[in-house]
């Protein structure tokens, strides 16, 4: 992630959903 | 002795750890495209973005993570997403797995445009983390254990991660004394790395800002 504010989108996305579906 | 309740823990750890790694597609891509300082910088931000995604799929598995407060949830992440990554990336380039393409990776690390200041650093922990040759119960507690650090900036209900970190330091605490009983400094240098790995993600957001302007 190039900055801060993209860590926490990509982490908010990641815990909504579920990449082993 | 390693309690039974501690047996499951460490083995639904090591599971989630071992089941959670970035997809064989990406390690391919480092071989695949052109090795200009852009090209690498833009690889490595893709990996890293993968990495993130694989980490929290691998957080969500941590007994008792779901179960804390949201907000705390992503302060956590995000205090340790960074040192994680280097912990992985660490005993990845230290495996040297032919799969990895652990050579690649690091060539491309050394030419995208970061700066020495940072790089020397960043190989020396790498370097560190290879002499331990952890075994993989061991990465895996150690990365939940950086998950789960309770002083993390904007973690509301600290206690409550705490009580989650301790059992954690527990297993690998007996788990060290078992698998090294010659090195009875075993388990403190383990906790000593992730000092070390604080002051990495003190650099990196300075490197951040620097291969930015660059």
């Amino acid at each position: 992630p190039a900055s801060n504010l993209g860590l926490e989108d990509i982490i908010r996305k990641a815990l909504m959903g579920n990449l082993e579906e | 002795a390693i309690t039974k309740d501690q047996q499951v823990l460490m083995k639904v750890i090591v599971e989630a750890y071992n089941r959670h790694q970035i997809p064989q597609d990406m390690a391919k891509k480092l071989l695949q495209e052109q090795y200009s300082a852009e090209e690498n910088f833009l690889l490595l931000t893709e990996m890293a973005t993968s990495q993130v995604q694989v980490l929290v799929e691998f957080t969500k598995n941590i007994p008792g993570f779901l179960s804390l407060d949201h907000e705390d949830q992503i302060a956590l992440l995000k205090g340790s997403a960074v040192e994680a990554m280097f912990l992985r990336s660490a005993q990845v380039l230290s495996s040297k797995k032919p799969n990895c393409h652990t050579d690649a990776l690091e060539e491309r690390i050394r030419k995208s445009g970061m700066s020495e200041e940072f790089m020397t650093p960043m190989f020396n922990f790498y370097k560190s983390i290879g002499k331990l040759h952890m075994m993989q119960e061991e990465q895996a507690l150690l990365t939940a254990i950086t998950i789960l650090t309770p002083d993390r900036p904007y973690v509301k209900d600290q206690q409550a991660v705490e009580r989650l970190q301790e059992p954690m330091l527990d297993v690998l605490r007996k788990l060290c004394a078992l698998q090294h009983p010659q090195e009875p400094q075993y388990f403190a240098h383990l906790l000593g790395r992730l000092t070390e790995l604080r002051t990495l993600n003190h650099y990196h957001a300075e490197m951040l800002t620097s291969w930015r302007v660059n």
